[in-house]
Order: structure tokens, then C-alpha cells, then sequence
């Protein structure tokens, strides 16, 4: 599908942003969904130190694949102080009612991407989303090449972040990607930073917890 | 599918980034609606490095006990949390908004706010119903100001329940949990409230029909932005003085030829 902007819409894409310190993202091309030949659709967010990370899921009873791996990954954070380093994406491709094989096609991917920071170990540092049709398996293989394509795209610039919230869309008619600063009054001076991407224009009613 | 990934340089405790997220998204993601599906994939994830930090720089943290607190009262969350938790959850919420501007085909962004004298639940199944109503949603599309089917939505709402026996001057301070369901229609009032500042559009009020000036009506419902306000609460002064009301606000959009044309396409 033709992914250009409508003019209505167009006044929501920012075209610059502050993001915060320590954090990448960027994205690549697998071609999870065969219909698409040229747009990015593999989407990394990660921070450059392992950090706390804490995350709310869809509480249909049909809960997809990367959403059990991940939720199953952040329980045992919880009692394990563990960290990660960031989410891969792929947009395409739900990965839901897929199975078992489905759930090793998300352990994968996020294994791969661990295996590009200099820190893997046998610990989870990356949680996993998918996102696109239900019912179909994910083309692991050409996703699994592409994530070290993926994490050597990665960069703090707007146009990363800008590149990664566009992979992760699927009939979306634009990226969503707000960033801004902040302070606290324990420390005025000092200036924090927020970021953040979401997709999604069609199935929403979210109900997370 | 939503999908959401949010990051800051803020120190967090870990133990209280779950409850934050939680909390924030209360207000933001979990209340928006575009087709009423809820998703297998649905996901949001927050992760917090705490490089802009200063050195020894205590988290923000759930827990914390503010200093003053310790002499003048319990224990409470300190400011930093506060602000925190503040900035979060306004970020989330328009974060969410940009989701509900982009539901597949809508021309349409639609506040829906529900004040209700009895509990926040009331408030917010009234606000979900009409949020998940394709002939509201529909009509919000025609352009046509139909509060009939913003009522019938109200009415049919899971656990909401209608008192008519009740007398309009005892209507309860609520003490069960019968009584936490209902909804009387003679005190339930329907406005649109134009995007631009301008006046309210009154519908509906305490049960009763306005008369509706079309051609206002129809300017209001040309805009991009609009909000509906419904009032259960709505009791005749000074009685009305004395009930505290509860708000729940739903973000949804209108249901257009489109949504069917993109998901008629879409499958599996």
C-alpha cells in the first residue's frame, strides 16, 4: 500500500524532538508481509546501559506470542532485579494463534537481537512485539538476517526515532512519535527527557494491565 | 493492534515502574475505542535508564515517604513522584489521542465524558458504551446530532441499571453495591460541547428533549473536534450543589465507509 501521508494528517508528524539520553532506535527491512517490497518494517528501541523496564498486555485470553514471551521475561524480572536493553518489532505479521512454533519464533528474534550487544548473556535483555495479520507464522528466517542489519541502523537522531515508528505501522496513515523534556522539583535544573512511539488504527479497544 | 514504547532518562525505582504504567495508562490508552476489538497483541512498554540523572540522585519511587509527611501526616508520595507520575500520564494520554486520530477511515475525533453522582464505574461503562456504539458512531459520521442513540447506548450498558421507584429527593448517596449501578434517565442531560470555546449545545436535558437548532448543531459536528458531555448527575439546584460527581472520559472517533473498505481488504 502507498504509506504517504494524508495532508489532514500530516500536522501530527513532528518534525524534530528531544529524546532521551542513552537511548537508539532505528529500523530495517525484512519483508515479514510478502505484499511489502519497500518499506521498513523491523523496528529496535534500545538503551546503550541495561535498564529497568516494566510493561501492561492485552488481556484478550487469546494473547499472542511475543506477548507471552515477554510477559513470561518481565515476571521473572520482577524477582530476579533483571534488566533489559530495549523491544524489537515487526509489523506484517501478528504472530498470534500461531502455536507453539509462534512462540519460538518470538524467543528467537528477541535472542538474535540480545546476541548484537556486547553484554549477551543467557539472560533476556530484549522483549519482543509483533504486529499485522492474525493466524499466520512470522518469516523468522528473513527477520532473524535482518537484526543485525537492524542494530547497526540504530542512532538518537529524530529521524531514527521518526524511522522506527514508521516500521512498526501497519494500516496506519502516520507515524506517532511525541517526545518532550521535564523536570522535578528535587532537581529544577536538571533537564529529562520522554519518549515515545505507538501504532495502531484498526482492532482498538485496549483493555492492558 | 496498539502497540506503545516509551522511554525515558528519568531514574525509576524498578519496583514501581509497573504501578506507574499502570496508573497512567488508566486514563490513556485503556481509554480509547476505535472499533470496540480488543486485540491479541495490544502491548506497552516503558523503560527508564536514568542517564540524565545527577549523581546520588534518589528514583522516583512509589514508596517514598515525603520528608514533611513524617511530621505532619501518613506517609505519601513525594513530589517528584507526583510530578512524574503527572508528566506521564498527560504524555500517554496524547500519545493515545494520536491512535484515536488515525482509526482506520475517521474523519473524526470524539471526547466522550459521562459524570455521574454515584461512582467513577458508572461513569465509565455509560462512557465505554456509547463509545463502542456503531450507530452513535455512525451518526457522529452522518453529522447528525442523535442523541437518541447516545441515550439507547447509555441504557443498555453492561451493569448500569435504572431506578425509577427512587423519589428525586432522596436519590442516594450510594451504600450498596446495588445501588452503584444506577442511572435515573429524568436526571440524565446530553450536550455537545463545540471544539472552537463556544457555548454548549444542549440536547437533551433531565430526560427532556431541546429544541435543537439544526444548523448550529450541524456547524459543531463539522468540526474535526468534538465532545459530548453527558450528565447522570443532573439534579435541580441546590440540590445538584451538594452531589459530588464522578467523571470517566472515553476518546474515540466516528465509523466511516472507509473502516469497512480497509478491513473488508484486511485478512487473515
Amino acid at each position: 500500500a502507498d504509506r504517504s501521508i494524508p495532508a489532514a494528517k500530516q500536522k501530527y508528524v513532528p518534525s524534530s524532538g528531544t529524546y532521551p539520553k542513552g537511548f537508539l532506535a532505528g529500523s530495517a527491512f525484512a519483508g515479514v508481509k510478502a505484499s511489502n517490497t519497500k518499506y521498513d518494517d523491523l523496528a529496535l528501541v534500545v538503551s546503550e546501559e541495561p535498564c529497568p523496564a516494566a510493561a501492561i498486555f492485552t488481556k484478550n485470553i487469546f494473547q499472542a506470542a511475543p506477548v507471552k514471551v515477554s510477559k513470561s521475561w518481565l515476571a521473572k524480572s520482577r524477582s530476579e532485579g533483571q534488566t533489559f536493553r530495549g523491544v524489537v518489532v515487526n509489523s506484517g505479521c501478528a504472530n498470534a494463534v500461531t502455536g507453539k512454533v509462534g512462540q519460538e519464533h518470538a524467543e528467537a528474534m528477541a535472542r538474535k537481537t540480545d546476541e548484537c550487544f556486547s553484554d549477551a548473556d543467557e539472560t533476556p535483555k530484549t522483549l519482543v512485539m509483533s504486529t499485522g495479520v492474525i493466524g499466520q507464522r512470522l518469516p523468522i528466517d528473513r527477520i532473524t538476517e535482518a537484526i543485525p542489519h537492524l542494530h547497526s541502523n540504530l542512532g538518537s537522531t529524530h529521524d531514527h526515532w521518526l524511522d522506527a515508528a514508521k516500521a512498526i505501522c501497519t494500516t496506519d496513515t502516520f507515524p506517532k512519535l511525541l517526545s518532550r523534556t521535564f523536570t522535578l522539583p528535587s532537581h529544577p535544573d536538571t533537564t529529562y527527557s520522554i519518549a515515545g512511539m505507538t501504532k495502531g488504527a484498526g482492532m482498538i479497544h485496549p483493555n492492558m494491565g | 493492534t496498539l502497540l506503545g514504547i516509551i522511554c525515558t532518562d528519568a531514574k525509576i525505582d524498578p519496583r514501581s515502574m509497573k504501578k506507574l504504567l499502570d496508573k497512567a495508562a488508566r486514563h490513556s490508552f485503556n481509554s480509547i475505542s476505535i472499533d470496540g476489538d480488543t486485540s491479541t497483541n495490544d502491548t506497552v512498554a516503558f523503560f527508564a535508564n536514568g542517564a540524565a540523572a545527577p549523581p546520588g540522585a534518589d528514583p522516583i519511587a512509589l514508596a517514598t515517604v515525603d520528608e514533611r509527611a513524617k511530621v505532619f501526616g501518613p506517609p505519601r508520595l513525594n513530589a517528584d513522584t507526583k510530578a512524574f507520575a503527572t508528566e506521564l500520564s498527560n504524555f500517554m494520554t496524547d500519545l493515545a489521542k494520536l491512535v484515536v486520530r488515525d482509526g482506520e477511515g475517521a474523519t473524526k475525533f470524539v471526547t466522550i465524558r459521562v459524570r455521574s453522582d454515584v461512582d467513577y464505574p458508572t461513569a465509565k461503562r455509560a462512557a465505554v458504551s456509547i463509545a463502542r456504539s456503531a450507530l452513535v458512531k455512525t451518526a457522529l459520521y452522518g453529522k447528525d446530532a442523535n442523541w437518541g442513540r447516545i441515550l439507547c447506548a447509555i441504557g443498555y450498558a453492561p451493569g448500569i441499571m435504572s431506578s425509577p421507584e427512587l423519589p428525586a429527593v432522596d436519590f442516594p448517596k450510594v451504600k450498596d453495591s446495588d445501588s452503584l449501578k444506577q442511572v435515573r434517565p429524568d436526571f440524565t442531560s446530553v450536550s455537545f460541547i463545540p471544539a472552537d470555546g463556544s457555548e454548549e449545545l444542549k440536547l437533551l436535558v433531565r430526560g427532556e428533549p431541546e429544541e435543537v437548532d439544526e444548523v448550529r448543531a450541524k456547524q459543531i459536528l463539522e468540526m474535526e473536534d468534538l465532545e459530548i458531555l453527558v450528565r447522570l448527575d443532573d439534579f435541580p439546584p441546590p440540590r445538584g450543589d451538594l452531589i459530588r460527581s464522578h467523571e470517566a472520559v472515553m476518546y474515540t472517533c466516528d465509523l466511516s465507509h472507509e473502516y469497512v473498505t480497509i478491513n473488508g481488504d484486511y485478512r487473515t
